[in-house]
């Protein structure tokens, strides 16, 4: 474990908490998209499958993570599609999400680092990770802006990542520890908050709110 | 028996 993935991991456990409150206390998903709320659930359960499958104890801390994130994403999920339905924005939340999980489930069967069941479910978590975002980010594009509070939870998930790709070069520099697949996926998953981050450094710092031009 | 853990990561 080294600072850059503890900072990860601790920026993806705010991101996840921030939006939880988001919803919590406004109690309203508006602005927030679902579909990206499902594929990250989907990404963390096809990630995280050895949980169900043989049972460890939960002895230590990254069980314990993994089990955090599941349950709080489908919460989260709970809350948009069921509690809080009527708020879900459901007409700008339009992005197609199989345009996403098809490509992502047929690139893991085509290039991963063995053709086994679980590694294919892995491989398939990172790609769809790294596109995750993009019902979101189309949605704030389509309604034109974003509430300070969802600004920040982007920032905090976009931060996540970033983090990571320090965390490989760390890894690499003293542990010669490379994972291609995750550190490819990773930069294009980062790349794709790019303008997000440029808006949000320009403007939400500044106390202002996003607002794309219309 | 876990197989060897490749990805250590979350």
């Amino acid at each position: 474990m080294n600072i850059f993935r503890l900072f990860g991991d601790l920026s993806h456990l705010a991101a996840i908490a921030i939006l939880l409150l988001k919803i919590w206390k406004t109690r309203s998903c508006a602005g927030v998209s679902g579909k990206t709320q499902l594929l990250f659930a989907v990404c963390f359960i096809t990630r995280y499958i050895d949980l169900f499958l043989h049972f460890v104890s939960l002895y230590n801390t990254e069980k314990v993570m993994k089990l955090i994130y599941i349950s709080a994403s489908v919460f989260t999920c709970y809350l948009i599609f069921f509690k809080f339905k009527a708020t879900y924005d459901g007409n700008h939340d339009s992005m197609r999400a199989e345009f996403l999980i098809v490509p992502a489930a047929g690139l893991a069967c085509l290039i991963n680092t063995k053709f086994d069941a679980i590694e294919i479910l892995w491989t398939f978590s990172i790609y769809l990770e790294a596109v995750a975002i993009l019902p979101q980010l189309f949605l704030i594009s389509k309604t034109g802006e974003a509430e300070t509070i969802t600004s920040h939870y982007l920032f905090a998930q976009g931060s996540y990542r970033a983090l990571y790709i320090l965390n490989w070069i760390y890894r690499y520099h003293y542990e010669s520890h490379v994972d291609t697949i995750a550190i490819v996926a990773g930069v294009v998953q980062t790349i794709l908050y790019c303008d997000f981050f440029y808006l949000y450094i320009t403007k939400v710092v500044k106390g202002q709110k996003i607002v794309l031009p219309a | 028996l876990s197989p060897f853990k490749k990805h250590d990561e979350l």
